[in-house]
């Protein structure tokens, strides 16, 4: 089914949060450049997908969302902390 | 492993408890996190010593959110805990997320604190996460049977590379038992009900009626709904679902969207303010949020305010635009009010008195568009509600594009 809109908008926050502290996604918050930002986002969902073994869609579908929002440890799976 | 794989320089680390969590009993931890260490010891030459003042290698802390690093903790579940690598200061220390509940026990109310810091170990001694589902390493929490818990291959592997084997002849094998299979896994949602279904008096199978052709112009159906958009019409175990997104018409069955559910709904209705689908079967309704069944469903369609002579329902609607909905039964009709979740006075209502040209008893009912489409046989009869004025009359299949 579509997602319910502001489901999706909810979805995309934990989405985006989850990569930051995972998978070294740094937003730019003030790019003009929103088709760049978008596929820097679906090359990292992709990294992340490939470490779960997931389909690697690069897209936000429920499987990847269900893994994003299970419990885990606080460390990234691409680096450590600095 | 971490970049530059960093480890300690030495085989004997110290480690300090620096403060307690109020979940679990102070011995249980110390207990927890021994058992962690030893999980280590038991496959390296590492040995562990707790002191009780000072500095130690590994600081052992629980906190919750801002706790004094740059990786504030985000309240129950999501991350649980954390640990830096091997180094000085704040290398190798392990912090728990104190708003997590922590058990000794491996349930669903809790978070098994010796499988969190045997993982959280791993990092304090130089290992990094394992993308192989079992490992010890694995970052994402699995609830297994801690009984006699031994370290997974990929584990054992992982940390060798780092401090090499064992030096005791005595020590235990290093080769893993099988993982464990987790003895319950955290369920994504609490299981749905598997509602009873008629059992066939004989044995045989029954053939489920072929699915009508979509332009069968004596086509019928037993239910209409909306649903984020889409429209899914319904009639015994078939569903025909009409997006804005496709041309085409999908044919689907309804237990390919609610496994649990059952066949032949008698009404559906979408309250899209709340993503939320009511489906009606005899003097029961269900409610779904797109694929996923609400827990504590079926409920008595009493519940709604019906009377108890009232067993089943023919129809129902929801005017986006009143916040009602409309429930027709027989000649009748109610208006339910989804805002104070109860039925409205003055009702049930004739329909014939409100909705003039319609025939009853009505089979479903739609609202697209700002019109309501109201289903009685292969017909469907389009009205103004604002204006309570029957617009044109239509074959029920219409939106086939046939």
């Amino acid at each position: 089914f579509p997602v319910a809109p502001e489901k999706e908008q909810k979805d995309m926050q934990l989405a985006k949060k989850y990569l930051e502290n995972f998978y070294d996604f740094k937003e730019e918050k003030h790019s003009l450049f929103k088709a760049k930002d978008l596929s820097r986002m679906a090359d990292k969902i992709r990294e992340m997908q490939s470490f779960f073994g997931l389909e690697m869609t690069g897209e936000l579908n429920q499987k990847t969302l269900d893994m994003m929002k299970q419990p885990r440890c606080g460390i990234p799976d691409v680096r450590s902390y600095s | 492993t971490f970049p530059y794989s960093p480890t300690w320089k030495k085989e004997d680390v110290t480690y300090r408890i620096l403060n307690y969590t109020p979940d679990m009993l102070q011995a249980d931890v110390d207990e927890a996190i021994a058992r962690a260490f030893q999980l280590w010891s038991s496959v390296t030459p590492l040995r562990f010593t707790r002191v009780y003042g000072g500095q130690a290698d590994i600081m052992i802390s629980f906190a919750a959110g801002f706790h004094g690093d740059f990786y504030s903790f985000d309240g129950p579940g999501g991350t649980l805990a954390h640990a830096y690598a091997p180094g000085s200061g704040i290398g190798g220390d392990a912090h728990f997320d104190e708003d997590e509940n922590w058990t000794k026990f491996t349930t669903n109310s809790g978070y098994n604190l010796f499988l969190v810091a045997a993982h959280e170990l791993g990092h304090s001694l130089g290992l990094s996460h394992s993308n192989v589902f079992g490992a010890l390493m694995y970052p994402i929490y699995m609830p297994v049977d801690t009984r006699n818990y031994q370290l997974h291959q990929d584990d054992i592997d992982g940390i060798q590379a780092l401090y090499g084997p064992p030096k005791e002849p005595d020590a235990l094998p290093t080769k893993a038992f099988p993982p464990q299979e987790p003895t319950e896994m955290i369920p994504a949602e609490a299981p749905t009900p598997t509602l009873p279904r008629e059992e066939p008096t004989e044995i045989t199978p029954s053939k489920p009626p072929q699915r009508p052709d979509d332009c069968d112009p004596h086509l019928t159906f037993d239910a209409i709904t909306t649903l984020r958009g889409e429209t899914l019409f319904f009639k015994g175990s078939y569903v025909w679902r009409k997006s804005p997104y496709f041309s085409e018409i999908e044919h689907d069955t309804i237990s390919s969207f609610w496994p649990s559910l059952i066949d032949g709904f008698d009404a559906a209705y979408e309250v899209d303010k709340r993503d939320r689908v009511l489906f009606f079967k005899d003097d029961q309704y269900w409610a779904v949020s797109g694929y996923r069944i609400e827990s504590g469903f079926p409920r008595p369609i009493q519940n709604l305010g019906f009377p108890s002579s009232v067993r089943r329902i023919d129809a129902a609607v929801h005017d986006q635009s009143t916040k009602r909905t409309y429930f027709f039964v027989g000649n009748k009709y109610w208006s339910y009010n989804e805002n104070t979740q109860s039925m409205e006075r003055g009702y049930p209502r004739k329909i014939a008195s409100d909705f003039q040209g319609i025939v009853h008893p009505i089979d479903a009912a739609l609202q697209k568009n700002g019109y309501f489409y109201f289903f009685h046989g292969s017909n469907q009869y389009e009205v103004d509600m604002k204006r309570k004025k029957l617009i044109r009359t239509m074959k029920s299949n219409s939106w086939f594009n046939c």
